[in-house]
């Protein structure tokens, strides 16, 4: 059982560090996105 | 573009969420611990699945969001391409323009568009002479010079002294292929009758007596003869190997006068 709960922690703490990427990732596209859209307006 | 970006991958409230671990003092402590343990694995397994999902949500967003990044972007290299080709369209018109019409010859007053007719005539000039002034039977005014990188004399522009009722134009250059002449391009074609031209003095070739001499322009002459003489002259003009014929046999002519 503690084993399995090892197991979970380091999966939960992998998978939160790649939504931090996903996140920061996101932010940047949509900054670019939105500053893209404002030059052709 | 619609995404919800507040997402949160950090749930920070968690590890607090976990059941704590309290002592315990009574002979069931490792059935305590079991419970423990089997009701964090529990709470853990739901957190991993709700980060998942997160996860796969934040994924598609940003796979939505890059494509309509792309696709704007592509839109705005192709409205930026389209920019710079009427760019360069209109300074290539600009340039035409500057270059030898001031104003468009062939557009009249009431809009008519008619196609410019354009002919070159050699005179002779004395190197000396930097005026480039010719005497073609009409009356010009300048309104214009430059250098060329092409030929390093300056290049005259006249317009008809009737402007704006004519608007005949032409550039004048000391010729780059024999520096005793120079070359008067015409556009457009006069709708009057010269006034000097009894005392004009232009190259012409005749072609009916078959030979290369100036002749006289002679005041009253048939318009349509004149117009064929000025076409005929026009297209052997444009071919190099005649013009440079020409002006040897022309040269060769003055030479023959000056020792006779």
């Amino acid at each position: 059982q503690d084993e399995s709960a090892s197991e979970l922690r380091e999966e939960l703490n992998r998978v939160n560090s790649e939504n931090k990427k996903l996140n920061e990732m996101l932010a940047t596209v949509h900054e670019n996105y939105c500053a893209l859209r404002h030059q052709l307006e | 573009m619609d995404y919800d970006l507040n997402t949160n991958p950090f749930d920070l409230h968690f590890s607090g969420k976990l059941p704590k671990r309290e002592p315990s003092d009574s002979g069931s402590e490792d059935v305590m611990r079991k419970w423990f343990v089997k009701d964090e694995t529990c709470m853990l397994q739901e957190e991993l699945t709700r980060v998942n999902s997160e996860n796969k949500k934040l994924t598609e967003t940003l796979a939505r969001v890059s494509e309509k990044y792309s696709e704007l972007q592509n839109l705005f290299k192709e409205l930026q391409s389209r920019e710079n080709v009427n760019f360069c369209n209109e300074r290539k018109r600009k340039q035409d323009r500057d270059e030898f019409v001031s104003s468009p010859i062939g557009i009249s007053c009431g809009g008519t568009v008619e196609k410019s007719t354009v002919s070159t005539a050699y005179f002779h000039a004395e190197k000396s002479d930097t005026s480039l002034t010719v005497k073609d039977g009409y009356q010009w005014r300048k309104y214009g010079q430059k250098i060329t990188r092409d030929n390093p004399s300056p290049r005259a522009y006249f317009r008809c002294s009737f402007s704006p009722s004519c608007l005949v134009k032409k550039k004048v250059q000391r010729s780059a292929e024999d520096p005793s002449f120079v070359v008067a391009t015409y556009e457009g074609t006069h709708n009057h009758p010269g006034p000097n031209a009894s005392v004009s003095r232009t190259v012409k070739l005749d072609l009916v007596q078959g030979g290369l001499e100036p002749v006289e322009e002679k005041k009253g002459r048939g318009t349509i003869q004149d117009v064929l003489v000025q076409q005929m002259a026009s297209s052997l003009t444009k071919d190099p190997k005649f013009t440079a014929a020409l002006a040897a046999a022309i040269s060769g002519r003055f030479i023959e006068q000056s020792r006779t």
